[in-house]
């Protein structure tokens, strides 16, 4: 997937560092220090409809060739995540516990158009 | 709202950085919230000490496994009252396992001072924190201890399941090996239950499965 410059309309992935220092929260939050807070922006033109961003294989490319050839578009399709990673946080509970956690699909990897 | 460039999604216009950056700092904070099932930020009132703290994550990392489903907690004494004896203590600590998930592991991690004269027999009881059950001690496990220095202290995590109450009791009975007739004359403290080298307990949680299982159907 693109990384979204100023000037791409078509899908792409939007990087923001978010620092927990940013959000007053590294009292709490000991491990990491902040994360990748991505998110999915930008056009799926008919031809791109279907096209999993960096998941795309031989057979999007010959579905997206029919449809880009296809007079009739079949509606819309959005930018969407097509991969996701879990984030490991290391934080204290209101207990004064330590926590470790794993949530899952935290941080986007990749986008496409559904 | 710049009004010159259109959002390439909604071709609305885009919004200036900063009030883009004051969203996504918004979106993080609920992200994350959602992820951990908080409802809002913790208010923590006696955080652990920094040195204890900083020990406990170099002892866990020794060992630590792969990221699982469920949770790891680190939960240190809060209380302890040394009975006149030379290492029997009763040790506090505040436990808020979520609803949805269950204890799977269990250590109790101790410091044996260098005063230790020998093989120390150690028995662990869970004290009742209910009215009823107060002043009864359930017996949890027992382990020998031949020498000082950290030891980590399997506990059955069935023993810890079970009352509502955020506050679980462990009750330490320790008494020298038999035939160490040194030891039983001597009043020094054997246990580390105070400051950086406190005791604390290591948990394990994973997702209840039948919980787990009105999902996947749903």
């Amino acid at each position: 997937t693109p990384t979204c410059e100023p000037e791409t309309p078509l899908c792409c992935r939007r990087d923001h560092y978010v620092d927990f220092q940013d959000l007053g929260w590294r009292d709490w939050i000991l491990q990491p220090e902040g994360y990748q807070l991505n998110y999915c922006s930008g056009q799926c033109p008919s031809h791109l409809a279907g096209s999993p961003g960096i998941a795309a294989s031989f057979h999007s490319a010959v579905f997206s060739l029919l449809k880009a050839n296809n007079p009739w578009p079949l509606g819309t399709s959005c930018c969407v995540p097509t991969a996701r990673r879990p984030l490991s946080l290391l934080y204290l509970n209101r207990d004064g516990n330590v926590v470790k956690a794993d949530v899952p699909d935290m941080v986007v990897e990749a986008c496409g158009c559904s | 709202q710049e009004t010159r460039s259109v959002c390439p999604s909604c071709g609305g216009p885009t919004l200036a950085p900063q009030a883009e950056r004051a969203l996504v700092l918004e979106l993080a904070k609920q992200q994350i919230l959602e992820g951990l099932h908080l409802t809002g930020r913790p208010r923590i009132t006696n955080p652990p000490p920094q040195a204890a703290l900083s020990r406990a994550l170099q002892r866990l990392q020794q060992g630590s496994v792969a990221s699982t489903k469920g949770e790891e907690v680190i939960s240190f004494a809060t209380t302890t009252d040394s009975s006149t004896s030379t290492c029997s203590s009763m040790l506090t600590f505040h436990l808020s396992t979520p609803r949805s998930h269950q204890l799977s592991h269990a250590r109790l991690w101790l410091h044996v001072l260098p005063t230790l004269p020998g093989t120390l027999h150690l028995k662990i009881f869970r004290w009742g924190t209910r009215r009823r059950h107060r002043g009864s001690g359930t017996f949890l496990a027992e382990h020998h201890i031949p020498s000082p220095g950290w030891h980590a202290l399997t506990l059955p995590s069935s023993g810890l399941r079970g009352e509502e109450s955020r506050v679980l009791r462990l009750q330490l009975d320790c008494s020298p090996l038999e035939g160490n007739s040194t030891a039983a004359g001597q009043a020094q403290r054997l246990l580390d239950t105070e400051g950086n080298q406190r005791p604390f307990l290591e948990l394990k949680t994973r997702p209840n499965e039948q919980g787990a299982g009105r999902v996947r159907r749903r």
